[in-house]
């Protein structure tokens, strides 16, 4: 996302350009029944609170889509706590896995390619995250923000600006709610500032990867609560 | 936990990712100089590779009557204090179907990290590329055959890793902002390092770990491009990217990795 820009102000233009075509590609999760989607939701929600769980989930996804079981995949299941564990085979056979016996191993198969990548492309995304930047994105979750948050990204001007008297930016008024999403922002190296009726994006100096994981995770959170 | 604080660690020391961090303290001793690993590449530019030790060096997979001994350095790296603070606050108001949900809370966390003195042992790699010419792997070593058989995986050799020179304990602070009986709350986990020196103990913790000296929490490992006759050569430059020379079998796959990878950036710039 840097290519042909000269400041910092722009990266987050070209980002938003550059990820837009990820819509079509949650299309998977929109095409749901509604009762899966709001289960997948659900879980999904949960994990955001759960880290040591949220890293299982990837690692379980991760061998699951190569095909190839690494020992530790094995070890780090065992080590949950049972409802973990259930909430584990849930998470799997809603994202189209076919698990063959009590636990994911190499006999299962993934039955939904598409559903099942969409599904670890977002774990993935969550997984990768800054310490604590999954749980303040549960809370959003939590305060049904989520849409919002999405939306503010989606329209900053090219210097990073938005407009609160947007009707969908509405809930960011509230000044402590905004709290919350400025540290998760400022989690995945973009600051938000309050200034009279806009809010300013920007880039903080050297971003590594997180901004984004954060167009990704709020793009598939997005997707993934429609019917929620 | 132990993951946690050594990724801290390099965020603060190697800000260019030259080296990796040790998730389990169960493989510190398995990094030694010249130790195999094998790296394997993800599918989204956002993930991290996964390194996997073999629990062999370069010099035990060569073919036979070849012996490679590295020359190691011991330097001093960095005696590693940070200091913390993590300030938090607010109250959230909000109606989530009919439960109403209050959540808020104040509260100033302020912890001190610390590996103490750190030591890096490092392979010389004039000598090691001098000593390794006319060298040869043996692929038919059942190690590598297996390593071979994967997809996506490229051998490794270690030539770098960070110790600690002193007892040092690993904390878990778990803080969780809630008032009013609110039915959500933040909970934030702030891991923190202290090296001891004089067996003192940190109070107020949850999680505690005790690690001793000379535990390897970093390392650094260099690519190997490995040919069809076992030859083989150091990737020394970062657009330089090791692997297999032969073919790979086209087993079938769950999910096809570039059918994954393009599922998403199909239409992204790289």
């Amino acid at each position: 996302a840097r290519h042909g820009t000269s400041s910092q102000d722009g990266l987050l233009s070209v980002l938003n350009q550059a990820t837009l075509p990820l819509e079509r590609n949650f299309s998977p999760f929109l095409e749901l029944p509604a009762e899966q989607q709001t289960a997948l939701h659900n879980l999904l929600q949960a994990v955001l609170f759960d880290e040591e769980f949220l890293v299982v989930l990837e690692q379980v996804c991760d061998d699951m889509a190569g095909g190839f079981w690494c020992p530790q995949a094995a070890l780090a299941m065992g080590e949950l706590k049972p409802p973990q564990q259930q909430d584990l085979m849930a998470f799997l056979q809603l994202a189209g896995c076919r698990i063959q016996g009590e636990w994911p191993g190499p006999e299962g198969e993934v039955s939904n390619q598409k559903l099942f990548a969409t599904a670890y492309f977002l774990v993935s995304a969550l997984a990768e995250m800054p310490d604590n930047a999954a749980a303040l994105l549960g809370i959003c979750c939590k305060l049904q923000i989520i849409p919002t948050l999405y939306h503010l990204l989606r329209v900053l001007s090219d210097d990073g600006i938005c407009d609160l008297e947007d009707p969908t930016l509405v809930p960011l008024k509230d000044t402590e709610r905004f709290g919350i999403v400025q540290r998760l922002f400022v989690a995945a190296d973009i600051n938000l500032e309050q200034e009279h009726s806009s809010v300013k994006a920007t880039v903080l100096k050297d971003p590594h990867v997180f901004p984004l994981i954060l167009y990704i995770t709020l793009n598939g959170l997005c997707a993934l609560g429609k019917e929620h | 936990m132990f993951a946690k604080a050594t990724r801290n660690f390099l965020k603060e020391v190697d800000a260019g990712g030259n080296l990796i961090s040790v998730s389990n303290l169960n493989d510190s001793d398995k990094l030694q100089p010249l130790s195999l690993v094998t790296k394997k590449k993800r599918y989204w530019c956002w993930q991290r590779p996964k390194y996997q030790f073999l629990s062999v060096t370069l010099g035990d997979v060569l073919t036979e009557d070849q012996f490679l001994s590295p020359v190691v350095v011991e330097s001093d790296f960095v005696k590693y204090e940070g200091k913390f603070e993590n300030h938090v606050s607010g109250t959230i108001e909000t109606v989530l179907g009919k439960v109403k949900l209050n959540m808020g809370g104040k509260g100033l966390v302020e912890s001190q990290s610390s590996f103490g003195t750190l030591r890096k042992q490092e392979v010389d790699l004039q000598q090691l590329i001098r000593d390794s010419v006319e060298r040869t792997i043996n692929l038919k070593n059942p190690i590598l055959h297996q390593v071979l058989e994967r997809r996506n995986e490229v051998l490794c050799v270690l030539t770098q890793k960070i110790v600690t020179t002193q007892k040092c304990v690993i904390s878990e602070h778990v803080q969780i902002e809630e008032k009013c009986g609110g039915m959500v709350g933040i909970q934030t986990k702030i891991v923190q390092v202290s090296a001891m020196e004089d067996g003192n103990v940190i109070k107020d913790t949850s999680v505690l770990l005790e690690i001793p000296a000379a535990t390897t929490i970093a390392y650094g490992i260099i690519e190997l491009y490995v040919k069809q006759d076992g030859q083989f050569e150091f990737c020394l430059l970062h657009e330089k990217h090791g692997g297999f020379e032969q073919e790979r079998r086209s087993d079938p796959v769950y999910l096809d990795y570039l059918a994954c990878r393009e599922f998403v950036f199909m239409d992204m710039p790289d």
